[in-house]
């Protein structure tokens, strides 16, 4: 494997993004990109994130490898990388080691990092094509302001999409709490629309604990996309450039 | 209470 990506910060970003959900994980690499797939430990939420080789130049991966990493030693390692820097990242056809390269495009400054591999025996999920009834797509911090107002009140938010609009609601112990957002566009500023796309009415409920946590990948994209479909997760999406991504799953609270 | 559900009860291992 040999992958250049123009920009350290990209990696910095997506890891820092999903650390705290999973520790040690698979990326599995082939010639169609970098790929990654894990669970939580409590099984309720799925982060699913995938590097296009179109997001690197060069990619070069000559046989399919699966480099076991732990996401907070790969943290450790990024740090030490400017936000600016290129970032190429190597490893063997049987490695033990992923080795990153920093390079700074401003001066001669050259570092180089390895990082011990694990063998990580992970399950891997199919995840069905679904047809949702509700995509929402809406400004990424609008959507972290919601979740991190309303956790101050519930543990859990109902999401429910009609043609009105999208509302999320909950209800504590102080009183409850509620935020619409309709459908709105904004000619000026494109980056604050809200567009609800939807093919009938749903409504589900989440923990905003796992919406709180996902919404540490807002710095990667402006735009978040919420798709729902009754008894079936929600899926986050933060769309990356050259049709890379980090998408994440959450399974419903159901019943009463 | 609702019960929150497990992501393996969607998604089935490949």
């Amino acid at each position: 494997l040999e992958a250049r990506l123009e920009q350290a910060n990209l990696l910095k970003k997506v890891v820092d993004a999903i650390k705290d959900l999973v520790q040690d994980c698979n990326f599995d690499c082939n010639d169609s990109g970098i790929a990654l797939q894990a669970m939580d430990n409590s099984h309720v939420a799925l982060v699913s994130m995938m590097l296009k080789a179109e997001s690197f130049s060069p990619f070069r991966c000559d046989r399919n490898i699966a480099l076991g990493i732990n996401l907070s030693s790969l943290m450790k390692v990024l740090r030490c990388a400017q936000n600016e820097d290129i970032l190429t990242l190597k490893a063997d056809d049987a490695p033990d080691v992923v080795n990153l390269v920093f390079e700074s495009s401003e001066s001669d400054r050259l570092s180089e990092y390895d990082i011990k591999l694990m063998d990580i025996d992970q399950e891997h999920l199919g995840i069905p094509e679904t047809e949702y009834s509700a995509t929402i797509s809406m400004p990424a911090a609008e959507f972290q302001r919601i979740c991190r107002d309303l956790i101050a009140l519930s543990e859990s938010v109902a999401i429910e999409a009609t043609k009105e609009g999208v509302k999320f609601s909950c209800s504590g112990d102080i009183g409850n709490g509620a935020v619409t957002l309709r459908s709105h566009t904004n000619v000026e500023k494109p980056e604050l629309n809200v567009d609800i796309a939807l093919s009938e009415p749903v409504a589900l409920t989440f923990s905003l604990k796992y919406l709180v946590n996902f919404c540490k990948a807002s710095g990667l994209s402006g735009t978040v996309k919420l798709c729902l479909s009754s008894e079936v997760p929600l899926l986050v999406e933060y769309t990356l450039a050259s049709n890379s991504y980090l998408r994440f799953y959450l399974a419903p609270k159901i019943g009463d | 209470a609702k019960k929150q559900q497990s992501i393996s009860t969607f998604f089935a291992k490949t």
